[in-house]
């Protein structure tokens, strides 16, 4: 479904380089479930934004359903992004001057869907993520676990194939964690790939298979449950 | 140390109101090391940022050090903070137009510090935190548990007496946190006191407290490591 081929990506600062990623080659199948695991810097968010098209690579290849990504232009990648890919932020980005409806809402909003249709498509999201009597307040007035579940809602709202997650439960409770990784698993069986970052080993076990990243290479690759 | 009187903390919301905090009642004493734990949406970082003088309560008392805070001008107030409280905020609070450096040394500014000793006191910290090649790089530029490092050696430039941090292990790989968690027990046993929030069992277990909070309200606590 995703692969990718000796993909590098070096990030340049003034004379400095920094090598996020070093020759990184994987192939993640359809209806598959990962867990992206490894030290602080080693590249997990790199990859992920690489698989997730918000960043080009350096060098190698990056096939997303068919596509050669290095060979779309930016228009493209954007519809791509919009129409089969759902992508919960580290940082959450969430849009301050919106309501929790209002952002969970954006990606429909950008699909073109009936107003109406994306109202209810939000509440409903919302209403998943026990959201419900908050849809009209902004992210400034939320807690920290309360933007991490909104931030999911909308990673959620045009139905993506492929859901990349960034430390989805960094900040929620055990039992939150719980639930946000049942909705998760849910959505795996229903034929979903899901690919996320964690470094919470109770949250890496819902996995299928776990990828162990350091120093911007694969380190190592874990099948089973 | 720090004692709070039937605190309540009430957002208001146009008509509608969040009630954060319902009558806190809780003494923090001098060396004493906290874990804070509880559901999301429980007033868990409402509670820390009444503590860290970041926000006012809606009604009850504060005493900080022998000092009525209510009873004091936002000029003491920013000052009392300066000297005597590092903040670990849940989402770093980073200044993006600033490096890594120029990030750890903003209290020391604000303080008066010459800029040589700043220099040195924040590339100490830096060294500290596994960022001594970063100290150039702005937050952009850095990973999620990076940026949480940065702001943690920027909540001990002042040598501070009392350390609030909101989930300092949130977005950083367990061996990571076992480092960060043995600085922060090193300090308490230098005699600082700790008021940290998490969600994670392991990182709760360093702490001689625990607070569990539920519905704004203090739940329960227990003694004892
Ligand atoms: N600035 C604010 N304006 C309005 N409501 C707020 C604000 N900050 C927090 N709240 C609300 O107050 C309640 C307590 O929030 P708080 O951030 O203290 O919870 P928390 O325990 O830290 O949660 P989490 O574990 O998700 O970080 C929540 O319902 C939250 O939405
Ligand atoms: N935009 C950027 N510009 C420059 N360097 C970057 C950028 N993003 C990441 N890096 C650097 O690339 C390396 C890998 O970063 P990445 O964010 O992928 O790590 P990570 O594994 O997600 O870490 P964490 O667990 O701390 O979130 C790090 O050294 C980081 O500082
Ligand atoms: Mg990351
Ligand atoms: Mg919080």
């Amino acid at each position: 479904e995703a692969c990718l081929r000796e993909v590098c990506k070096v990030y340049r600062m003034g004379d400095q380089e920094v090598p996020a990623l070093r020759g990184v080659s994987v192939e993640f199948d359809p209806g598959s479930f990962w867990a992206v695991m490894g030290p602080s810097g080693s590249g997990k968010s790199t990859l992920l934004n690489i698989l997730g098209c918000l960043d080009r690579p350096t060098s190698g290849r990056y096939l997303l359903q068919g596509d050669d990504v290095g060979a779309l232009d930016d228009d493209t990648l954007s519809e791509l992004r919009l129409r089969r890919l759902g992508f919960v932020f580290q940082s959450f980005n969430l849009i301050p001057q919106l309501t929790v409806e209002e952002n969970i809402q954006l990606p429909l909003y950008y699909l073109g869907w009936e107003p109406e249709k994306s109202i209810e498509r939000a509440r409903e999201l919302a209403a998943k993520f026990d959201l419900a009597d908050r849809v009209g307040h902004r992210p400034t007035e939320l807690s920290g676990g309360q933007q991490q579940r909104v931030a999911i809602a909308r990673a959620l709202a045009n139905d993506p194939s492929i859901i990349l997650a960034d430390e989805p439960t960094g900040n929620v409770d055990s039992r939150m964690g719980g639930e946000i990784m049942q909705i998760i698993s849910e959505l795996n069986r229903s034929g979903k790939t899901i690919i996320m970052v964690t470094h919470e080993p109770h949250i890496a076990a819902f996995a299928r298979q776990r990828l162990y990243m350091k120093d911007g290479a694969v380190e190592h690759i874990e099948e089973g449950r």
